[in-house]
Formats: C-alpha cells, structure tokens, sequence
C-alpha cells in the first residue's frame, strides 16, 4: 500500500485543511524552525492509531487538537485522513475493489473520538487490523522522529532486540 | 519465534556489515547478540570501528559517527524487510557534508521501492528530493502549505 | 542560602523575560517556581510563549524553539553572572538560519566580555568567529589541528 | 582568569600535541564528523579536574588515552596543559606575580595521575581550589556538550534548580 495523500485538519498548527499529495520517490519537507514539520510526523503517527500522547509530545490526547493563537481562536476538533493506493496489489481481499483506501480518525474536545474507513465509521480496532495486515503498521524502523536516532546506540542491549523482533 | 528470530539477525547482521562501511566511506562493524544460548532474552550489542580507526567502546563515538552508525542499522532493517513509506525528522542533522551525501544516495536507491519523506534543514538532502513541501507560518501560530513540485 | 538564591532567581528571570523575545524576534517567556515557600527545595518550571502562538506545554515545543529557549536560559544567567569562558558544542545544530543569526549576534556581544569557543558545522556561525581552528584527520584517527586566523 | 592557550598530547584522538591559541572573541573549531572537536571540549573538562570517566564519554578514565589507530600503537600517557594570563588581575594573591598560570594534568596507563600548577606537581585539591577561587569553574552553563542542550527542557523542574544555584 503505498501513500497517496495526507489531508490534516485542526490537528496541532495545522488549522485549515492541508492536504499533502505523496509521489513515489523522495519528498522533503522544509521551514523554518517551528512552521509545523515534525507536526506533519505527529499527524501520520496519530491517524495510524497512536495511543500514547506522550509520543505525540502531548500531555492528553486533547493536546493534538488546535489549541489557538494570538489572532485564532481554538478549535474544536481534529482530524486527520490518509489515503492510500492499492495498486501495488498488496491489500486484504476485502478491499481489492477499491482503488483507494482511506483511514480517517477525528478527535472532539469533549473527549469522543471517531475512526472511519472509507468514510464509513469503524473502531480502532479495524484501523489497526487493517495496518497490521497490510505491513504497513507503525514499525520503530519505519518512522524516526526528531531527536530519536540516538536513542538505538544509548539504548540498553535488550532494550533493542524489538528492532529485529519488529523485522523478523 | 526463537528460530525467526535467529534468522532475521543473520540477515540484518550481513546486511549491516555492508551498509556501515558504505555510509563510513569504509570501517566494519557488527551486530552480537549478549546471550547467544537465550534468543528470547538476548540483547543486542553494537561493535562499531571507523575508516582506520582502532575497536573502541560505542560511547566514544563523536555525535555524527553515532548517528551515522544508527543510520547503518536502520537501513539494514529497512532493506531485509522494507516498509512501504518511511519518514526521517531530521536524521541528517548532526551529519556532515560528506556522510549527508552517502545517506542521501542510499535513500535514493531505497526510494525505487518504498516512499521516504525527510524533513530536513540541509539544503544537500532538498537537492535530491523528487518532490518538495515547504511549510510556513506567515501567519503566526497557522501552519500552511506550499508545495514545490521538482520533477 | 534562601536569600541568595531569591535575588539570583529575580535577576535571572528579568534577563530571560528581555532575552527570549531577543533570541524569538517576539513572545515572551518566564520562569516560575514551582514552590515559592520553599526556597531550598523549589524546582523551576519554564514558561515560554513563541511570538504569535498561545502559551502552550512545553513538550508541543518544536525541536528548534526547544533548543533556543534552552539556549535563552543559558545566556541570561551567563549575563547575570559571566564567566570567563564559554564552550559550546554544536549548539546551533537545530537552528534554522534566521535564528542562528540572532544567537550569533548576541554571541558577538557577549564575546567583548568573555571567551567564546563554538564548535560548530555552520557557515553562518563560523562567520562571525574572530579565530577559525579546522581539525582534520587526515591520517585516519589521528587529529590534527590547522589554525585559519582570520582578523 | 583568560584562556591564553590549549596544549593537547596523547589524550583522545590528539596523539601528537596540538596548540590552540584562545584570543579574545568568538573562537570557531570546525571539521567533520569524527576529527576530534568534541575531544577538545573533553580534554578541557578533565584538565579542570573531571573525575568522571562519563561525563567524557568513556567508560573507564583510561579511555581519554591515545587507544591507537590502524596505523598507531597505544600511548602510555595522555597530557593537557591549559594556560591562563593573569592580566586581568582576577587571580588569588598567591598568584599576583605570574604573568601566566600554567595547569597540567596527566594520566599514564597504570592509573598513576599526576597534576602540576606553573610545572610545579601538585595536588588535585589545589587545582580546584585555584578554579573555585577564580570563578572559571566549570560551571553547568558555561561548558555545553554536544547534545545536551536539550537536557535544560526535558529535565525535572527540581533538576533545573542547580542552574540558579552556581550562579547565586
Ligand atoms: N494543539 C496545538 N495548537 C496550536 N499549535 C500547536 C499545537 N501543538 C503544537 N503546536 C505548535 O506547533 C509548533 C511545533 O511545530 P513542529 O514541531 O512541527 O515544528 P518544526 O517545523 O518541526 O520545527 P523544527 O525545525 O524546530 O523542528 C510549536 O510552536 C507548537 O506550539
Ligand atoms: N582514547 C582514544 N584513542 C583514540 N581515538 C579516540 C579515543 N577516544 C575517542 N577517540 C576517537 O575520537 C573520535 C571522536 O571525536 P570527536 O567526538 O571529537 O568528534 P567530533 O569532531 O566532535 O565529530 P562530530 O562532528 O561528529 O561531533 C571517535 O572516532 C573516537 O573513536
Ligand atoms: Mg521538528
Ligand atoms: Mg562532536
């Protein structure tokens, strides 16, 4: 499955919808310090169905949601989507009459969350499945955020046999 | 699965052995298990030497040669099982011109059969980038896109 | 001492509350106790505000503005109590260029009153050096250092 | 107390000696990735009285000697001098008469350590005496190693209070 687009709304800076289009290849994301880069990581992190907002630099969960600016106000809800190509043919047989597979996850303040796919609503459970399954899950390899390269050489030895587990 | 498990680090291991020397412009290095008889409990140990230096202890290494040595396995991982996309923040950050170009030209190369998206301040990695998202905040506090499409 | 440690406290936070908005180009930033009654035990929390955006956790800061607040610390209690020297390593690695312009001018002012050696893999900062040293290791890991005087 | 002059021999990788002049100013060291900068900022730590073989990067303090290299034997010594000038007149009185005050520290392989105030051997006691009194102490903000910048931020607010304390 490969990535097609990336479309962020009121998730953390990002408070009019931004929709990133991903080619084959390499694409670089650019700014200067602050303007939202690692933001856009937090955002593939948090639609694949990351749990733990700590790893989302957050305090809670409600932390993602745009919180305001001098001139804004706050809002009152995120939501991210990912949208993927299943031309490569590596998709579950259930979705082999899609051309495209879209996971969408929302967030309110109050707390509720919604997970939807193909704009149809699901539980985080079929998001995950679905990611799992397609090879395509959040594996410690496949994302490095900012700052964490270090962590494998100060790592413990056992603390990163889960990078072969992961690829075994 | 203990026997998985041991085929896997054979893998990444002689994957490893090749990648650090090409990202070091030479040097060799090695994977070792710390419990070879108990591969459910076995850590993992790194045995790092640089292009014409002596063996020494991993914490030796200056900030770029342990990045780049991070790096090495990484991609040995990514190149035994890819995944289909994979996203750096930054990883070139403590590297040099020399070591960001070898970097760069293995993800071009990884890039034929999976997606990579960098972000980066270095001007080298922009250089061999397909595509380019430049992300600003004219507006203080509101991220906004603009996209620089290269090829 | 309580005594001590309160003026210390007050002069340090009045610094930082004038060099945060100078290192951000705006926003403002403090520092608070986190027990006021107990002086000899008290933390101390940092509150930042980058120009434009709402105060917000800490933690939601991005790479950069972490490193440059940290760096604004540094440098307001070097102003209340200077010593001779100053090292820093690589400091600037996160930085984009506007703001390792404005780190480096304040580095100029403060360089009329103390030592300042900066290791550094950046153009900007090696232009505003009085003195260049390049280390080389020509013969591999054997370093060698070639001074470039500049002034 | 001004920095006049760094004198490095055997320690890390500066197996032959090097010199580096400290003029007043900005002073930039640069090179690539594994030349030895950082081993400079080590080797004026521990010629100010370091006695933690971790806060160098070694595991034991026999580390900081000259290990050898594909083309290099091991050296049994490793020797930093760090030269002050006096001119600014910040000096305790003992040392009024110096234009120059010279420290060196020693390591040889058997562990054997030697310190030398002016060429003259001393102990470590009066090395650090010397810095406490002349305030050049390696005070937590005025040497700043590489990546630890971001310890300031992610530190507990309980940890961040020395800061406040060595400059009260
Ligand atoms: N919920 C939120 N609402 C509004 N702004 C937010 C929210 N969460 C984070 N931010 C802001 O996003 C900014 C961080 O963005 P990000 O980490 O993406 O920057 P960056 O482009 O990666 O910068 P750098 O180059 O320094 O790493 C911070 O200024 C933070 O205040
Ligand atoms: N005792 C020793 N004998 C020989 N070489 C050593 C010794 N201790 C450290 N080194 C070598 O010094 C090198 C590290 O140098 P240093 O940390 O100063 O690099 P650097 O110039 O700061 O690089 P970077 O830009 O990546 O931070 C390592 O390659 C290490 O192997
Ligand atoms: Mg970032
Ligand atoms: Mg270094």
């Amino acid at each position: 499955m490969k990535i097609k687009r990336l479309e962020i709304s009121g998730f953390k800076s990002f408070v009019e919808k931004a929709s990133f289009d991903f080619p084959a290849g390499v694409t670089a994301v650019v700014g200067p310090n602050g303007c939202g880069k690692s933001n856009v990581v937090d955002a593939i992190r948090w639609v694949m169905g990351e749990q733990s907002a700590k790893n989302l630099r957050g305090r809670a969960m409600e932390d993602v949601i745009f919180g305001g600016s001098e001139s804004r106000k706050p809002l009152g809800m995120a939501e991210v989507s990912l949208v993927f190509s299943t031309s490569d043919g590596r998709v579950p047989a259930k979705y082999l009459n899609y051309s495209e597979i879209q996971v969408t996850r929302r967030l309110y303040r109050d707390g509720e969350s919604e997970y939807l796919l193909n704009k149809t609503p699901c539980r985080l459970m079929d998001i995950t499945e679905l990611f799992m399954d397609t090879g395509v899950g959040a594996r410690a390899y496949s994302i490095i955020e900012q700052g964490r390269i270090g962590m494998i050489l100060m790592a413990k030895p056992e603390e990163r046999r889960f990078l072969i587990e992961e690829a075994a | 699965t203990r026997k998985r498990f041991a085929e896997t680090f054979e893998l990444v291991n002689e994957k490893f052995k090749e990648v650090f020397p090409r990202l070091f412009c030479g040097g060799k290095a090695e994977l070792k298990l710390t419990n070879e008889d108990d591969l459910l409990e076995t850590g993992l140990d790194i045995v790092v030497q640089p292009p014409g230096k002596k063996l020494q202890n991993v914490s030796l290494l200056s900030g770029g040669e342990k990045a780049l040595t991070a790096v090495a396995l990484i991609f040995s991982i990514f190149l035994i099982k890819p995944s289909p996309f994979c996203l750096l923040d930054e990883v070139d950050a403590p590297l040099d011109d020399a070591n960001i170009g070898r970097f760069n030209e293995m993800i071009r190369e990884m890039s034929l059969f999976s997606q990579f998206i960098l972000i980066t301040h270095s001007k080298t990695t922009m250089a061999v980038a397909d595509t380019l998202y430049g992300v600003t905040m004219e507006e203080p506090g509101v991220s906004k896109l603009v996209s620089v499409k290269l090829n």
